[in-house]
């Protein structure tokens, strides 16, 4: 089964 | 100070509508591009950018970068009572603790006049890189609508898989399987209507359906959707107004 990823790990902070 | 004046109140119910269920409180930022919003879900995983340029106003004025912090709950509240043909009219102090929202009837004999109060909102903003996409789709927002509705009652993700046959979303569920593939058709005489895929590289990537669903809510705002993906970054989907877009990424499923 797949895991969510998120968008933190994609996008940095600005 | 804000002043920034839409012809139709459609507009912004419109967009509160799109992304109320994805986020509850958000930082709309005023500044001399227009109205921009950008916040991530709770958890994460889904994260919206609007942006009203200013040319989609009939009047616009903002001197100073204002945030206002809204509860979207409430923003819905206040906006119920604007007709959607009347012209709305949003003003706000430099340092606001309250939206001044004024709708007037085309008629001009009814001027409603309401206030909502606002918060303060620590956002962080994500840095969204530019990025080269592996597949653009662009498709009728009414079918991708149908499409991620269906496949949502058999399964909680969907792949979507892009090729030079098409664009395929299957899903596999408790109660069986699903899958629908699209084939590039663009439609001369109606382009709102055909389907366009660039396609870069091949692409295979799966996604929570309940996210896409909620995207879908959006479709009211334009009758294309522009689906871009690229092997491993989030989805973008993106709904294109006159002078303007609300735009949604997604993190992918990962792992086996």
């Amino acid at each position: 089964k797949r895991a969510q990823g998120t968008l933190t790990s994609y996008f940095g902070s600005r | 100070m804000l002043e920034a004046r839409l012809e139709q109140s459609s507009v912004l119910k419109k967009v509160v509508d799109a992304i109320k269920d994805l986020v509850q409180d958000c930082n709309f930022d005023c500044n001399d591009s227009g109205i921009q919003l950008q916040a991530m879900d709770n958890s994460h995983v889904a994260l919206v950018a609007m942006h009203l340029k200013t040319e989609g106003f009939a009047l616009y004025r903002c001197d100073r970068n204002i945030a206002l912090g809204i509860n979207l709950v409430s923003l819905q509240k206040v906006l119920r009572a604007a007709q959607n043909e009347d012209v709305m009219t949003l003003k706000a102090e430099d340092s606001p603790d309250a939206l001044s929202l004024v709708f007037e009837n085309s008629e001009n004999d009814r001027i409603s006049e309401y206030d909502l109060k606002l918060m303060d909102i620590d956002q962080e903003h994500l840095g969204i890189p530019e990025t080269e996409y592996g597949a653009t789709v662009k498709m009728p927002s009414a079918e991708f609508q149908r499409i991620c509705r269906d496949l949502s009652l058999l399964s909680e993700s969907v792949a979507i898989e892009a090729t030079k046959e098409g664009i395929k979303f299957s899903c596999t569920g408790d109660i069986g399987k699903g899958a629908v593939t699209l084939r590039q058709n663009p439609n001369v005489e109606k382009p709102e209507l055909g389907t366009t895929i660039e396609l870069q590289e091949p692409v295979a990537l799966t996604f929570s359906l309940k996210y896409l669903v909620n995207f879908c809510k959006a479709s009211g705002l334009s009758n294309t959707v522009t689906i871009s993906l690229s092997n491993e970054v989030p989805l973008l989907i993106e709904y294109e107004m006159e002078h303007g877009y609300v735009r949604f990424y997604l993190a992918p499923k990962i792992g086996d």
